[in-house]
């Protein structure tokens, strides 16, 4: 194509924005971007809309970036948005699965974020919004969900890496996926690209009780993960949040699965163990066509397996 | 643009609750404004943490009171942001 965008480095969130108008019209066929409301800065949420046609088709929801910081997610998803496109009509599975589902991207959750770790703090994690009473800004938006909110796991301190906000939903880009989610009514699987650490965890965090659905969801965990280790050897630990990791309050996927989205995993992306999430772009390419095989194991189950 | 100049990142192996309880306490010492990459959690994971450069004498004389085994991870945090930027700048060059 005559787009020269480069999917093997780090891009500014102008630069992946021009990406998604480029995609939604080289793939016009298939792509299309929406806005799914704006950051607390007022910049766009663009989500990427995967389909072949129908309306109202059951959905799955994929999302990256909701920790700025954690570049390797955001261009993991550009990546895939790409694979996608190019996928269909090639893959029979990716065609399959279009021809029965929509797919909904959301490659760049925490925008004001995103812009701060390239113009002020490349260690920003959270929001950029103002705590009212406080000197400090942002909230961790991966505490700030209506699932468990205010439990263990999550600070009350402003100033804390893991501030819950003040009070659920209170980030209007947690706000914004919430109400999409809710509108559209049909989203089956909730899929959200963290890193790092090589895990592979669902329900619960707000919680140590398994989900109803622990079996189906540990078994389909560790088949993503075996997809994931075929191409790399990278091995990921499949388990709850809380089993995982530690109690952790206000998580998306808990808020998505209490919704009744059966489908609901985060993923902690590779760990070198020498750069933490600052992977170099080098390892962007490798990272994401791993990280997609995984998704591809579950979407499968998701087409093959409606509820 | 901040800078992060001798901030280092280390990683800390824990080999049982005792030693992740004393890494919760460190936790809590807002004023070391240590980044924890990868929270206390359990004995089974690795802990990173980064730790600005006027604490890092501190948290090493902190782990090795308590005999907490760690590595460096990150020498240097500022070397890294540099190269990565410096990584964009020349695909950006390329890209044009």
């Amino acid at each position: 194509s005559s787009n020269k965008f480069n999917y093997g480095t780090y891009h500014t969130l102008d630069s992946i924005y021009a990406e998604l108008d480029h995609l939604a019209s080289e793939y016009s066929n298939i792509v299309s971007k929406l806005q799914i409301g704006e950051s607390y800065e007022k910049r766009p949420l663009y989500v990427l809309k995967f389909s072949t046609g129908g309306s109202n088709r059951p959905a799955i929801w994929i999302d990256a970036g909701i920790h700025s910081r954690e570049w390797v997610t955001q261009a993991s998803a550009i990546w895939m948005a790409k694979k996608i496109a190019s996928d269909y009509g090639k893959d029979p599975s990716i065609t399959s699965l279009l021809n029965k589902m929509d797919i909904f991207l959301l490659p760049v959750s925490n925008p004001d974020g995103y812009v701060f770790t390239h113009t002020t703090d490349r260690m920003w994690r959270k929001t950029r919004s103002k705590i009212q009473g406080s000197v400090c800004f942002g909230v961790d938006p991966n505490r700030n969900w209506d699932a468990g909110f205010g439990g263990p796991g999550a600070s009350s301190y402003p100033c804390s890496e893991s501030y819950r906000g003040p009070s659920a939903n209170s980030e209007v880009e947690v706000k914004s996926v919430v109400n999409f989610i809710k509108n559209h009514g049909n989203i089956r699987a909730f899929l959200t690209l963290h890193s790092y650490s090589q895990l592979l965890m669902y329900p619960y965090g707000y919680k140590c009780t398994e989900p109803a659905d622990y079996a189906e969801l540990d078994a389909l965990g560790r088949a993503a993960a075996s997809s994931i280790q075929s191409l790399y050897g990278t091995t990921f630990t499949v388990g709850s949040i809380c089993t995982t990791i530690y109690q952790a309050s206000g998580g998306s996927i808990d808020w998505s699965y209490d919704y009744g989205i059966k489908y609901s995993f985060a993923f902690e992306l590779r760990d070198t163990g020498r750069y933490g999430f600052l992977l170099p772009a080098s390892q962007i390419i490798p990272t994401a066509e791993e990280t997609w095989l995984g998704l591809k194991t579950i979407m499968e189950h998701v087409r093959d397996n409606p509820y | 643009l901040k800078t992060f100049v001798g901030h280092q990142v280390l990683r800390i192996k824990t080999r049982n609750e005792e030693e992740v309880k004393k890494l919760q306490l460190l936790e809590s010492l807002e004023h070391l404004e240590l980044d924890f990459w990868i929270n206390p959690s359990s004995p089974a994971l690795p802990v990173d943490v980064r730790i600005p450069a006027n604490s890092v004498q501190a948290v090493k004389a902190f782990l090795e009171s308590y005999g907490i085994e760690y590595s460096i991870l990150i020498e240097d945090l500022q070397v890294i942001l540099d190269k990565e930027k410096q990584d964009m700048a020349y695909s950006q060059e390329r890209e044009r």
